[in-house]
């Protein structure tokens, strides 16, 4: 498995770090100040200090080398523009950043940037969903296709899941915890639902917001 | 639809507020800093001056008469558990919380948050997938239930799908994007799949990491 180099270890660079550690791949982490540094040398494997905007600096602590980099610098925008130009200048493979905003994920695709994440503008459209429409969780896994944590809509409760008739309505139960277990698993070829359960219903935005409408 | 209160515009509140707008209900957005109300007066329907620290000011904007409120205030912890100790003092019945950190998370709990986010945290743990599995995303919709979107295995390609089997395996393919294709759509009941498809499999994080490793 491949090793990937971290660059900036606030909240969203910690949690790709320390996730990618507890998943048994190798991390380089890099932050400019010390005292982050010192404070995280327990939790990852390897820490280094250094001003990723600084060509040499970069190639100093061995980051040319590596095949993945995520940069996860945050509030400085100017670093982050910087940090990734030289990476892609380092013909980096598979570039990760981190971006504030539409116009800076714009700027950093330009200057070499593969992917580019958004945490705070997805997480804030999730929760979003959340909070208005009583689900218990919403994901858009695709441009018009998402994918629904919530409890069975009444019409679904108490009677054999007719699985044919749900997708002439572009929905598809696809998976279910019913009350009082604890794990979710996939459907049997009879299922009944009950308003205790939790059920994943996927299909298109407008389908599956009518759906569960009438909960 | 019931109105929302969302306090504390930084990204996160934004995307909240926005997201919200777009989906038809009624938002109420503070912040107690007035350029940022002045920046967004085209964008939210609704915006107020009010630091939420203050319990008078709280009741003046309206707060109070309020279902759901989301406490979207970021760096500044204390002002973030103030807020959401007050909004529990005027019993709002559903209140949604920022965290920076699992303790502040668990304060915010104690201090009478019904719901706790962390965006930087939760989407650190997402990319982590995605740059070291090469999955084009994960999502875990449980404590151990995931949703994965990825390139069909090459055991999958060019064969009839064969769901018993992937069934024992713990998988089920949920939805399927044929390559060119524009949309994700349920699956037939005769599924050819080819590499250049993408697809959504479900099930636990160790069944599905096992089988997306065959790629
Ligand atoms: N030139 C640089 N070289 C290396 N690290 C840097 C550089 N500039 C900033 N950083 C580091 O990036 C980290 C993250 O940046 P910052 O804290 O501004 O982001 P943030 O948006 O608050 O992050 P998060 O939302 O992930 O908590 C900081 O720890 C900072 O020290
Ligand atoms: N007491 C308060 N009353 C009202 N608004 C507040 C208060 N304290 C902070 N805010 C507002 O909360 C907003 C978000 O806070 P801040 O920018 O510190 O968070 P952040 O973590 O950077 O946010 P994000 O990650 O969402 O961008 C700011 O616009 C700030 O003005």
């Amino acid at each position: 498995r491949e090793p990937v180099a971290v660059i900036g270890l606030g909240r969203f660079g910690i949690a790709v770090a320390l996730e990618l550690t507890r998943g048994g791949t190798e991390v380089l982490a890099i932050d400019n100040r010390p005292d982050i540094a010192q404070r995280l040398s327990g939790q990852l494997g390897q820490i280094m200090v250094a001003d990723t905007t600084d060509l040499d600096a970069l190639v100093e602590v061995g980051v040319a080398d590596f095949g993945k980099v995520v940069v996860a610098i945050g509030s400085d925008m100017q670093a982050s523009i910087l940090t990734t130009s030289l990476l892609s200048e380092l013909e980096i493979p598979d570039i990760w950043a981190k971006a504030l905003s539409q116009e800076h994920a714009r700027i950093l695709k330009r200057v070499g940037a593969h992917h580019v994440a958004m945490p705070e503008n997805d997480m804030g459209m999730r929760i979003a969903h959340l909070v208005s429409d009583q689900m218990l969780d919403y994901v858009e896994i695709d441009q018009d296709w998402v994918l629904v944590k919530t409890r069975p809509p009444k019409e679904l409760c108490g009677v054999l899941l007719d699985e044919a008739r749900l997708r002439k309505r572009g929905i598809a139960v696809v998976s279910v915890k019913p009350e009082g277990a604890s794990a979710f698993r996939h459907l049997d070829s009879e299922t009944y639902l009950s308003y205790g359960d939790e059920v994943v219903i996927a299909g298109t935005n407008s389908d599956v917001d009518k759906f569960v409408k009438r909960v």
